[in-house]
């Protein structure tokens, strides 16, 4: 449906956005690599089906995107010259193994056939999903405040996450029996973690 | 719940 598909299209721009910003700028200052480390194993944990799951040509083509460009930034950001030398670790403090951590539990303990090692590993992606973007807010809280392209990527993310939930809404509405209580909850805890930036974005875009 | 059913979305 075209509410998913506008979340596809924001995610996916997201990456674009930030691809741009550390090319274009060929500084990493600002950015979690933490978050975007966490992204890989996300969409690696989540992906695994990408060998045996071929439900559309744009399903499995997204998945390959998504990896690919999540990889490509945390390439840039750790190799890339200069961009490798803007990093602020110091900035990126976020104590992310308290985030993996719990989700590895959940993961195990919640998901949709605890018998399937794939489940669980997908369960995990979409657990670790709704909190990956923690470092990151952290790492802005810190600066004060974020670049523009840096707070478009941000908002991007957001609003990727929104679309989803309106989504699931309207699939509730129209498919019939279609309920998913992992998902649902993930994404909710996940789109409430960008309330205060987003309302701090929307006050600096009417400054503006 | 459908097992699987949000496979389909990113």
């Amino acid at each position: 449906n075209a509410i998913r598909l506008a979340g596809d299209m924001s995610h996916m721009a997201s990456f674009f956005v930030l691809l741009f910003k550390i090319n274009k700028s060929k500084s990493v200052a600002g950015i979690s690599l933490k978050t975007q480390e966490l992204y890989v194993l996300v969409f690696c944990t989540r992906y695994v089906d990408i060998f045996w799951n071929h439900l559309s040509l744009y399903n499995s083509l997204m998945k390959v995107i998504f990896i690919a460009l999540s990889v490509m930034i945390v390439y840039v950001m750790r190799r890339g010259v200069p961009q490798r030398s803007t990093y602020n670790p110091e900035l990126d403090s976020f104590p992310h193994h308290w985030l993996v951590l719990p989700c590895v539990l959940l993961g195990v303990a919640i998901n949709q056939d605890p018998t399937s090692p794939f489940e669980m590993a997908w369960a995990f992606s979409i657990y670790l999903e709704a909190v990956a973007i923690m470092p990151q807010l952290h790492m802005v809280q810190k600066h004060g405040e974020a670049e523009n392209l840096t707070s478009h990527y941000i908002f991007l993310l957001g609003l990727y996450r929104v679309f989803y939930l309106v989504n699931w809404v309207y699939r509730y509405m129209t498919e019939d029996g279609y309920w998913q209580a992992i998902v649902w909850v993930s994404g909710a805890v996940q789109a409430v973690l960008y309330l205060d930036f987003f309302y701090n974005y929307v006050k600096s875009k009417q400054k503006d | 719940e459908k097992i699987g059913a949000t496979k389909d979305e990113l």
